[in-house]
């Protein structure tokens, strides 16, 4: 299980350190083991947005960390691609600029999986392709409606 | 293969039977706070064999059962089924001819869960079995829930081994 | 110490039950003991959104949890109110309906307090008398700029 | 008694001094991602005598300090100053006189940190004191950060009389 463990770190790593600049739109990033031994090692994300010094993941701001989360949830889950992909609110902590960088990466990756996403954000939700409505109309019980973009951005509370 | 249709009956806030239907590769769920749009992701987990009530927002595994509101009275099953399209054969085995696949759960209140592979009954290891290699599961990165971000973000060095040993 | 504790124990418990329902819009929620000694004893958050049934707050969703967690911390605050409340991206779960309530709860604790809030969403921003805007104009360096609202909304990142 | 303004010069990412005027009892604090908003409350944290890096979202005390970017070299220390409006004399003691009042804190890479109580150096409890009974201090219930919430919605019920302790 060492080898296996190894060779996940080694991949996971090589498509942080590509992934990273993308979401960010510049910057590096790497994984860093804390120790010799992988089997007792643990595992430092290093992050360093475009213009700033090197720190580890928690030095950053929230929206930041968010996006690094993102970036590397997103290595591990390209090692073995599952056919769909569920996200609820990933988008939360982040602005506009990171949330268009955000969907430019789920488009893109949505040419091989499909993407089930639970948004408050506007410009999140303008991205979809179909739109699922929920509601509680009726207290305790949750429904379907449908909806149209307009309606959605009202039911999702953007106004 | 894709994920076609969900239909959930009796699961948490979804008491009366509700098919969500996925024409495309890009779905947003909306709604307000409250509504039910965790509870879809919950379903899905729940029906690929998850089993933890921590995993599932609850104290215990009843917790998934519609257990009332101020005008309905809870009730005493719920049942989730996926049926994914498989026409590029993409789900391997014995399974691979089939053009469509559906799994189901079903769970009373005073026994418990059945599966149900294409409307036979099977195990949860069935189930579970299907998914490998195909980077699906209750506990894959193909299912990022409310907290998993700041998970990741609060993980210490160690914690993230783990992660990486769970993902190996 | 231990007369003490009950007696801020009751007092929150007392906000809490008041604060909630205007904070939902209806419902109930209180504290509850998981031991008679209160020295020993664990405190529970049971809260219960308008039309839904009783539970602990594990069991609620994201942005409700996020109003039952305001309205607690709230209750504690109006034991001793400070001069001046800092927050920061509070509002990050909530659709609008929940902003328009959080708001609705500042303003009107605005008249004794002064509040300096970090917020992302539109509905928030508009609330302010005064815009405090920070950028990075030059990488890793941050510097205060004037904006006014429409600016502000830009900045934040609502489009 | 209300802020009146904060003074920043060398505190992360505001290298450069910056004076943040509060005119009012609303004031909203916008700018994208990683721009240094919660530097600010880190400030206000900071400058009233927190000393526990974990609560500054750093590893050491000296990483409040700015230590560079592309363009500029680190500096070696870094100052915070709050000015307070006293004109109802709600700060008691012997400061009840005054009607402006200032704290500043001081820290450079070599040296433990200096405090200044308008203008007169003192120590770290003559700050902390001024505030009891105000409601006010650097872990109390008026400062809320980004994980806060957090904190409180995943509290165990252990946890959360710890909470209420801090508070009694
Ligand atoms: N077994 C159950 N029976 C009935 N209702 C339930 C059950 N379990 C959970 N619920 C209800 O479902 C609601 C939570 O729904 P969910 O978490 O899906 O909301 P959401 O749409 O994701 O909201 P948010 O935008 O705030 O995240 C809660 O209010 C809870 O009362
Ligand atoms: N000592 C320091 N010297 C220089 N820069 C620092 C220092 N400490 C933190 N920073 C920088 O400050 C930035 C974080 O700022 P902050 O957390 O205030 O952002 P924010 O505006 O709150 O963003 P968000 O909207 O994402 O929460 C980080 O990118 C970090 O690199
Ligand atoms: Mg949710
Ligand atoms: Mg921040």
């Amino acid at each position: 299980t060492r080898a296996r463990l190894r060779d996940t770190y080694d991949k996971v790593n090589e498509n942080f350190q590509t992934l990273f600049p993308t979401v960010f739109g510049g910057g590096k990033a790497y994984l860093e083991l804390t120790d010799d031994n992988l089997l007792e090692a643990g595992v430092s994300v290093m992050a360093c947005p475009p213009g700033k010094r090197n720190s580890t993941i928690h030095l950053l701001s929230g929206g930041e960390k968010t996006m690094t989360a993102i970036a590397l949830i997103f290595s591990i889950f390209q090692l073995n691609p599952a056919p769909f992909c569920l996200l609820d609110e990933a988008d939360a902590a982040l602005d506009d600029a990171n949330v268009l960088r955000f969907c430019k990466l789920i488009k893109t990756m949505a040419e091989k999986t499909q993407f089930i996403f639970i948004s408050h954000n506007k410009l999140a939700i303008e991205m979809a392709e179909h739109l699922l409505g929920v509601t509680m109309h009726e207290p305790g019980v949750s429904r379907l409606v449908s909806v149209d973009i307009q309606e959605a951005i009202d039911l999702a509370g953007n106004e | 293969m894709y994920l076609k249709k969900i239909k959930l009956a009796g699961f948490k806030s979804f008491v009366d039977p509700t098919t969500v239907l996925l024409p495309s590769n890009l779905i947003s769920v909306v709604g307000p706070n409250g509504c039910g749009k965790s509870n879809i992701i919950d379903a899905v987990c729940w029906v690929m064999g998850e089993n933890s009530p921590k995993y599932l927002r609850g104290e215990s595994l009843a917790d998934v059962i519609f257990n009332g509101s101020t005008t309905r009275k809870p009730v005493g099953q719920c049942s989730v089924e996926l049926i994914f399209d498989n026409q590029d054969g993409s789900i391997g085995g014995e399974y691979a001819k089939y053009g469509e696949i559906s799994i189901k759960r079903i769970l009373t209140r005073d026994s418990d869960s059945a599966y149900y592979l294409n409307g036979t009954h099977c195990r949860r290891k069935d189930i579970v079995d299907i998914f490998l290699g195909t980077g699906l599961g209750s506990r894959s990165y193909s299912i990022i829930g409310q907290n998993m971000i700041a998970r990741i973000i609060e993980a210490k060095p160690d914690e993230m081994r783990v992660y990486l040993e769970e993902a190996a």
